[in-house]
């Protein structure tokens, strides 16, 4: 008995071979290739006394806990069992060789000289992805998922969104921290939608720059283990946006479309030990996140170019109608911009239109001043008179006359646009008791 | 005043009461400044006169608003800013009163009422204000009866024409000439006690323009030989008005 070395390749020989083998005479040869290969065995010559069912001498081949054959005999013999040019190959790495020679080798009184064999061996690659080289029946794949062959070996690999394992057979659900960029995609449990694994703590994260909002839609299937009496006990699927949840969902009611108002969204999808559920798959888009539409504070405000509908960094100009300031707080303002921020609302209030006031007319010297309107106030298109104290002091005006109005520029003009008050100037020459003669 | 009456309040708003070197009067004009005679403020031969118009101008004493001294006095004095004494007025001079006019800018404009009102000026065209025997009348606080007055009197005198003042200036014979120029007018009777005399100097000689219904002033009281004998002689404003209004303005 000899073990064979582990080599690629090999040669066994009956004993004495290439002179006639010896009588009783057992020999056994175990041949080992390297793990990853099987036995390949070919004899090159084979002669052996041939009898019926291989009873007197003969080459005993098992690999594999099985019996590959009993062989004896010679080209050409009536009996016997030939292996001819057959290639023995197991399914191990292991094959063994029994040779058994009885007492003689006589033929009626003649001594026939059997030779014995000569066998070649060598190691073949085994395709251990191939399911029909297992070993066993029962033999579970090499591999979970993939697959991958090679001389002496193999090895394993997993779908897109799973992790080959330590044991490098099995393949895991890789979903804790996917990051999605893009403005816009799919994103989904694993192996939708085939049932989804157990134990799985799935993070999908969505990060878009500043200022887009994301919008999520749950495409169908969806289907999430739940209750009917409790809250999604046995798996969850949580959507936070910005820290804040949006909602915790299951069941087989698809939540359908989500607007977060957020260009940050994270996806969390728990799963206890058990389950058969199809999954979810949700398509998310983003857009620039909107802005309130602007709405003026009165009658008198004029917001530019309105638009149906305002978005990041999109801004919007507000004027008033003339004869009216523009006001934030207390302070006037010469012009307003607001622009759409990142975060969904204008970087600054509506400000309000405050009729112009132009304040106290300049008092006249000498004179006074009426109001002409009803409303006797110093608001826009509100209009005064001036005149003199007659009759001492007489009025000189522009030609613009004595009546003025309160302009939109916030000052009091004439009907010339003018500023300059009239004047009272004295009269001469004007006494209230005139010298008049009576005695003639 | 001489021969005339008291004058009611509001007859003559425009007469201001001045004290500078003694009494004085003066005529408002605009709101603001006070038509008088030159002499009120540097008379003649005075030796006084070194003192600079600014230190006049801080002393002076203006009153307006009233007929009588007292309440004038009450009513409280006009701070005068400038004085602005006619170029050709030379103090030194004493045989000629040409170019005794002057101007008083007052600190602060008056407001105008019934006792308070300027007088005109006259138009520069029109000459017959001075034409022998047209009437005006002269007010004043000067002299009346050897007495200083107390209340504004005011006396209706007609101008003359030259000649006549020439000749009445001639016949005096007085051994110190003096000149009766052409920016002179005279006004007055040669016989009729009606005249005006000291204290009425700067007051002004007034007409009433029938074609406007204004006062307007044509003479400012300058000189005479006495009070009431004979014509009293008047600064001519006509011929003045050109530097009045250089300084005044056009208003």
């Amino acid at each position: 008995s000899s073990q064979v070395p582990r080599k690629l390749f090999g040669e066994i020989r009956s004993p004495s071979y290439p002179k006639p083998y010896p009588n009783n005479n057992i020999s056994i040869w175990d041949i080992h290739v390297p793990e990853g290969y099987v036995v390949k065995l070919t004899f090159r010559y084979f002669d052996l006394e041939p009898s019926e069912s291989c009873f007197y001498d003969y080459v005993k081949i098992k690999a594999d806990k099985k019996n590959l054959g009993r062989y004896c005999g010679r080209l050409g013999s009536t009996t016997g069992n030939h292996p001819g040019r057959k290639n023995f190959v197991s399914k191990g790495n292991k094959m063994h060789l029994a040779f058994h020679s009885d007492f003689s080798n006589e033929d009626n009184g003649t001594v026939i000289p059997y030779k014995g064999f000569l066998a070649y061996y060598q190691a073949v690659d085994l395709d251990e992805c191939d399911p029909n080289n297992a070993a066993e029946e029962d033999e579970r794949p090499h591999c979970q998922h993939f697959c991958h062959n090679y001389v002496g070996g193999y090895f394993c690999s997993c779908q897109a969104g799973y992790q080959l394992q330590g044991d490098h057979h099995s393949c895991k659900a890789q979903c804790s921290s996917e990051l999605f960029t893009e403005a816009s995609g799919y994103l989904s449990s694993p192996a939708y939608p085939q049932p989804y694994p157990e134990d799985l703590r799935c993070n999908y994260s969505i990060r878009l720059q500043k200022g887009l909002s994301v919008s999520l839609k749950f495409l169908e299937p969806f289907e999430i283990d739940d209750h009917q009496q409790v809250h999604c006990p046995y798996d969850q699927l949580k959507i936070q946006a910005r820290g804040r949840e949006i909602g915790e969902f299951c069941g087989k009611e698809s939540p359908g479309s989500i607007e977060t108002n957020s260009n940050e969204v994270d996806i969390l999808f728990l799963t206890d030990e058990s389950g058969f559920s199809r999954g979810w798959k949700i398509r998310y888009t983003s857009e620039k996140i909107r802005c309130p539409q602007p709405v003026p504070r009165d009658q008198f405000t004029i917001i530019r170019d309105l638009q149906p509908l305002y978005q990041f960094q999109d801004y919007f100009v507000v004027s008033c109608k003339t004869g009216y300031n523009l006001m934030e707080g207390n302070q006037k303002l010469l012009s307003f911009t607001a622009v759409c921020q990142a975060d969904g609302t204008w970087h600054r209030s509506m400000p309000r239109c405050e009729i112009v006031n132009c304040g106290n007319p300049t008092d006249l010297t000498n004179g006074a001043f009426r109001y002409v309107n009803q409303s006797a106030n110093n608001n826009y298109q509100s209009e005064i008179t001036y005149r003199c104290n007659e009759p001492y002091y007489h009025i000189v005006t522009g030609t613009g006359g004595d009546r003025f109005t309160c302009s939109a520029e916030g000052t009091w003009v004439d009907q010339d646009g003018q500023v300059r008050i009239p004047a009272c100037l004295p009269v001469c020459g004007k006494p209230v008791n005139p010298i008049t003669e009576l005695e003639r | 005043i001489l021969g005339g009456k008291s004058a009611r309040r509001g007859s003559f708003p425009w007469q201001a009461l001045t004290g500078i070197h003694g009494r004085g009067g003066g005529a408002l004009l605009g709101d603001r400044w006070i038509l008088t005679a030159a002499h009120t403020i540097f008379p003649k031969g005075a030796l006084e006169n070194n003192v600079s118009l600014d230190q006049l101008a801080e002393e002076a004493n203006v009153f307006l608003g009233h007929t009588k001294v007292e309440e004038l006095h009450r009513m409280g004095n006009h701070p005068v800013r400038r004085i602005f004494i006619h170029p050709d007025y030379n103090p030194k001079d004493e045989h000629s009163f040409n170019g005794d006019i002057a101007l008083l800018e007052l600190k602060y404009p008056v407001s105008l009422g019934p006792t308070v009102l300027p007088i005109c000026l006259p138009d520069t065209t029109n000459t017959t204000f001075y034409a022998d025997g047209r009437m005006g009348y002269v007010s004043g606080f000067g002299v009346e009866k050897n007495f200083i007055s107390n209340d504004l009197k005011y006396v209706r005198l007609p101008a003359v024409a030259r000649e006549k003042c020439q000749s009445w200036l001639d016949s005096k014979k007085r051994d110190i000439p003096v000149v009766f120029s052409e920016n002179m007018f005279c006004a007055g009777f040669l016989t009729v006690k009606q005249d005006t005399c000291q204290g009425d100097s700067g007051s002004v000689f007034t007409v009433l323009d029938t074609a406007s219904g204004r006062w307007v002033a044509t003479g400012i009281v300058s000189w005479g030989i006495g009070c009431a004998e004979g014509y009293g002689f008047y600064t001519k404003i006509l011929n003045y008005l050109d530097w009045i209004k250089g300084i005044v303005g056009e208003d």
